[in-house]
Order: C-alpha cells, then structure tokens, then sequence
C-alpha cells in the first residue's frame, strides 16, 4: 500500500458514495446512466469473486463488500425504486458491443488459464470501458448535473491514481503488470475530454454543459 | 509477472 494506492480507492470510494447519495438526496437518478452502472456491477462481481478464494487483508475485503454492496444498491434505486426517474431514452449505447470484446479479449490476453483468472481479466478489460455509456449520455444530453460532475471526476481520478501508484510500485517492488496498466491507461484517456470541462467549467461554479 | 500479485489491489 502507498499514498497513490490509498488515494485512488479513497476517490474511488468517494465516487461510489456521491453517487448514492446524489441519488437519494434528490429522490431521482436522471442524469445517470443505468447501463454504465450496471457494467460496474458486473465488473465487481467477476472481480470480487475471490473474496471466497484468497484473504489479502482487512482493508480490501470491506472494499470489496462495500464496492459490491453500494453498486448492487445502486441498481436498486435506479431499476426499482426510482426507476420512473431513470433517463433510459437517453442511455442508448450498446453495451454488448463492450461486454462481447471484453470477454473475447480476456481469452486471448491474460495471465493464467483458470476460471477466476479469466473472470479477473475480464473485469480489468470490462472496467476500462464502462464509462463509456455514461460519458454517451452526457453527450447526447449535452449537460451533467454538478454533482454527477464530482461523481466522474472522483471515479476517473481513481484510475488515474492507480497509474501512479503502477509507476511507484515498478520502482519500489519491481512490480509490473500490463494487462492492468494498460487498461488503466485506456480507462484514464477516456475520461480527459470529461477532466478538461470539468476543470474548465465546474471548478469554476459553471454548469457542465457542451458547447 | 505472476498475476496473484495484481489481486492486492482493488
């Protein structure tokens, strides 16, 4: 564990939880788009599968349940509870166009044929771009409420923290891994477009909405 | 680069 480590989960965590709150606060998830989080709920249960398998620590196995309890609970509240709110007009991207090369992709390139191995894989794969169905319906609805501004900016910094946390544990442990890397880049570029509005308007007390 | 090694991180 290092800084970068510890701060890319505490902003990924903080994502998660704005995000719920947002949510409940305003009794509605407009804004939101169901299909991104279901593909987060998908890559939390292939990932977290292990939390059967192998106990790494404390700290990651209530990360784990946490992540997976709140993205769960999220799904709730956006498909049954406040389901008349959701914008599912405007969340049209085709999420099998994501999940097909994804798995394809996670037989091809990965580390070890086992089950839970190629369901870890899959999951890097799958989270890289799971965004990008969120990042669709702000473009076509042209605008993002503020608080669903933090709610990506703390989720695309996540990754972006774990890129340095990568670079730090290359040179502390020797530690190397590609599939990750990679992924983490690809998942980080996705977000730039986002982090320059967001820097550009919403620090600066603006509504996010596309020229 | 053994793979268990990815799995500390979340």
């Amino acid at each position: 564990m290092n800084i970068f480590r510890l701060c890319g989960d505490l902003s990924h965590l903080l994502a998660i939880l704005l995000l719920l709150f947002k949510i409940w606060k305003t009794r509605s998830c407009a804004g939101i788009s169901g299909k991104t989080q279901l593909l987060f709920t998908i890559v939390y249960t292939a990932r977290y599968l292990d939390l059967f398998t192998s106990f790494v620590s404390v700290y990651n196995s209530v990360m784990k349940i946490v992540f997976l309890t709140a993205s769960y609970g999220t799904l709730y509240l956006m498909f049954y509870k406040f389901k008349p709110t959701y914008d599912h007009n405007h969340d049209s991207f085709r999420i099998l166009y994501l999940i097909v090369p994804a798995l394809v992709l996670s037989f091809i390139i990965v580390h070890v044929y086992t089950v839970m191995e190629i369901l870890w894989t899959f999951s890097i794969y799958l989270e890289a771009v799971a965004i990008m169905p969120q990042l669709f319906m702000v473009s076509r609805t042209g605008e993002a409420e503020t608080i669903t501004s933090h709610y990506l900016f703390a989720l695309g910094s996540y990754r972006a923290l774990y890129i340095l946390n990568w670079i730090y544990r290359y040179y502390t442990e020797d530690f190397l891994d590609w599939i990750t890397i990679m992924a983490g880049i690809v998942q980080t570029i996705l977000y730039c477009d986002f982090f320059y509005l967001y820097i550009t308007k919403v620090l600066k007390g603006k509504r996010l909405s596309l020229p | 680069v053994k793979s268990d090694e990815a799995h500390d991180e979340l």
